[in-house]
């Protein structure tokens, strides 16, 4: 392996990227799969994330052009050079061009070049690496077509990167494979959501100054999205994560980039589909599909596929009933419910939440099924609900999962 | 010597502008000496047969033109 001259690396972790433009070869959501891969590629071996910017200036710019597009290497034609970028510095640094006049593909045929491949080897000289000598090295100078779906970086790479970056902090492993599904047992008093009373409230912790993740038992802790997540559940808020696993008493605290890179933080809703191993995450007027890791290709979609009317620009909270396979969307003081059966929404929708779910008088920020009763979060309560019956069962702090 | 064919002219100019992207070889334009052009083109080369792992002769020859002629990527393989 080698770094360019002064060996220049990014003197942070977190590197922000943002697609300028895309190629008319591919369908954008390929060319957004294929960058989004190749940089968790790199960021599975470093401590780096990488977040995508929609606009504004971010770190590392990736555009396609051809012949000369305003720096001083001009693109020339089809064939010889196919893209370059430049080691890290503000500026131009970090920048990723792709030769337009090339034929891009997500594929690995023979009559086009593979994003994903070309992608991954430049965003390597995006964090400072050099070409290798290593023949089947990723930073090799020469294209190679070989397949992608398992692609490895070779230990050249590795050590290369790690030269100027160091290994990944210890970073959390989602559950590889659906967890046996959770029968309804008695939530032990660790799991169980445990009702505050006046004298249980938790000690009002005063820190010198707003540590930037709350404190679990901050009693004001609201969040932004819940769902469960192959039996764990997962608690979101701005770029956190809290984690809890049904195998393990205490809570596991992440970001959402250590689990997906390429997904901005500020989740309006998620819920899992528990059926399908797939956990969807909604914010603004988008959604994304994920299985453990890697985010499905063709996304984010619009809301809209799934149904919401153009006049719906966001979505509260969602939560998906592994029982009846029906989702519940909360939108202001309204609902929807989704047949994923039929993947459409059902006739007579939406409807007001006051009417249906007793003691929900508002609009519901976060919700969540476990154990085949339902929590919506609001601020910071959440209302138990047993849905069969529509009945509040019991209220209690937002934060009563995490032992407080 | 044999009047280099026009297809070996070509050749030599592709292989210059690819060492002179990828391996930083300056030719002297208004070099009096031919000679002393050709010996630092024909080291430029041999590096590049060395990064590849070809057979290292300075010359340009058929799997030497072959190599360059591979898509790539933009990046120098060696820079000053």
């Amino acid at each position: 392996y080698s770094t360019f001259p002064q060996s220049p690396r990014w003197k942070k972790e977190e590197v922000t990227y943002r697609i300028l433009n895309y190629t008319p070869d591919m369908l954008q959501a390929d060319v957004e799969e294929a960058i989004a891969r190749a940089f968790q590629l790199w960021s599975s071996v470093t401590p780096l994330r990488f977040t995508r910017l929609y606009n504004g200036q971010a770190d590392i710019m990736i555009s396609f052009a051809a012949g000369f597009h305003g720096d001083f290497y001009s693109f020339d034609g089809p064939g010889g050079t196919l893209a370059h970028a430049y080691p890290p510095s503000n500026g131009i640094g970090g920048d990723a061009h792709f030769d337009e006049d090339e034929n891009w593909t997500k594929f690995t045929t023979y009559n086009g070049f593979n994003l994903f491949l070309v992608a991954a080897h430049e965003l390597g000289h995006s964090l400072g690496l050099g070409h290798s000598a290593v023949f089947g090295a990723l930073m090799y100078p020469i294209y190679m077509a070989r397949d992608t779906r398992d692609f490895r970086l070779s230990q050249d790479d590795i050590d290369g990167i790690q030269v100027l970056y160091g290994p990944p902090r210890e970073s959390p492993v989602l559950p590889t494979k659906a967890f046996p599904p959770q029968n309804p047992t008695e939530m032990t008093s660790a799991e169980a959501p445990t009702e505050m009373s006046p004298r249980e409230e938790p000690t009002e912790t005063t820190p010198s100054k707003t540590p930037t993740r709350p404190q679990d038992c901050d009693p004001h802790l609201t969040f932004d999205a819940i769902t469960t997540l192959r039996g764990e559940t997962l608690f979101f808020k701005g770029s956190y994560v809290w984690r809890k696993s049904p195998y393990f008493s205490d809570v596991e605290h992440d970001t959402i980039s250590s689990f997906w890179p390429s997904l901005t933080a500020g989740f309006d809703a998620a819920y899992e589909v528990d059926k399908k191993d797939q956990v969807l995450f909604f914010k603004d007027d988008q959604y994304w599909a994920v299985s453990g890791y890697s985010i499905e290709a063709g996304f984010p979609k619009p809301i809209q596929n799934l149904g919401f009317p153009t006049s719906v620009r966001k979505i509260d909270a969602a939560v998906h009933d592994q029982n009846t396979k029906k989702t519940y969307f909360f939108v202001g003081d309204k609902y929807w419910s989704f047949s994923e059966n039929t993947q459409s929404m059902e006739r007579g929708y939406p409807r007001k939440i006051a009417a249906d779910f007793q003691g929900i008088g508002h609009t519901v920020d976060a919700a969540l099924q476990k154990n085949g009763l339902f929590y919506f979060f609001h601020g910071s309560n959440q209302y138990e609900v047993d849905i069969k019956s529509k009945k509040l069962i019991r209220i209690m702090k937002s934060n009563s999962w995490f032992n407080c | 010597f044999p009047l280099a064919t026009e297809k070996e002219k070509e050749d030599e100019q592709f292989a210059k502008k690819y060492l002179e992207n990828f391996y930083d070889f300056k030719e002297e334009k208004n070099s009096l000496f031919k000679s002393k052009n050709l010996n630092h083109m024909a080291e430029k080369i041999r590096e590049m047969q060395s990064f590849f792992g070809l057979e290292v002769t300075g010359e340009l020859n058929h799997k030497t033109l072959d190599m360059m002629k591979k898509p790539r990527c933009g990046i120098p393989d060696i820079r000053s």
